[in-house]
């Protein structure tokens, strides 16, 4: 299982607009 | 056409809309000691845009569990302070029951969004950050 910060950060990461 | 920098201060939505504009709002929030209110309002997008499936629910739920964990059990952090009393109780009644809805974090997430709006976005757009950067 991957951490609950690792989690978290690509959690955040997905939400983030994609760089243009 | 307007430089990005100039868009950023249209609304919070351009300046969130925008990586560089996310990176230098997360520095001033940083600085302020509130970088976890933009981390939690990215955190529950993220969680939204999670479909429901077989597949993920073992996923949903650790994160839910997580994002609960990290922003909202601990009464003095800056985003439980900013929340509900009404909004956390709800919340934390999904993650008991395992009650997991892709729009469980809509409620907290306005919340925290209208105090950014009104409060630490405005002083953005003052602070040194900003204006040395434009």
């Amino acid at each position: 299982y991957k951490s609950d910060d690792d989690l978290l950060l690509k959690c955040i990461g997905s939400a983030m607009p994609k760089r243009r | 056409p307007t430089p990005p920098y100039l868009r950023w201060a249209e609304s919070l939505h351009s300046l969130l809309d925008d990586q560089d504009g996310i990176n230098l709002f997360r520095t001033f929030l940083k600085q302020e000691g509130c970088a976890d209110l933009l981390d939690f309002w990215f955190a529950c997008s993220g969680f939204r845009k999670l479909e429901p499936s077989d597949a993920n629910e073992e996923k949903r739920l650790k994160l839910a569990k997580a994002i609960y964990k990290k922003y909202i059990l601990d009464n003095n952090g800056i985003v439980s302070r900013q929340i509900k009393p009404a909004t956390k109780s709800f919340i934390k009644d999904c993650v008991m029951k395992q009650l997991i809805d892709p729009a469980m974090f809509d409620q907290a997430q306005t919340e925290i969004q209208s105090m950014i709006e009104e409060n630490t976005y405005p002083l953005f757009l003052k602070s040194d950050i900003y204006l040395e950067y434009t």
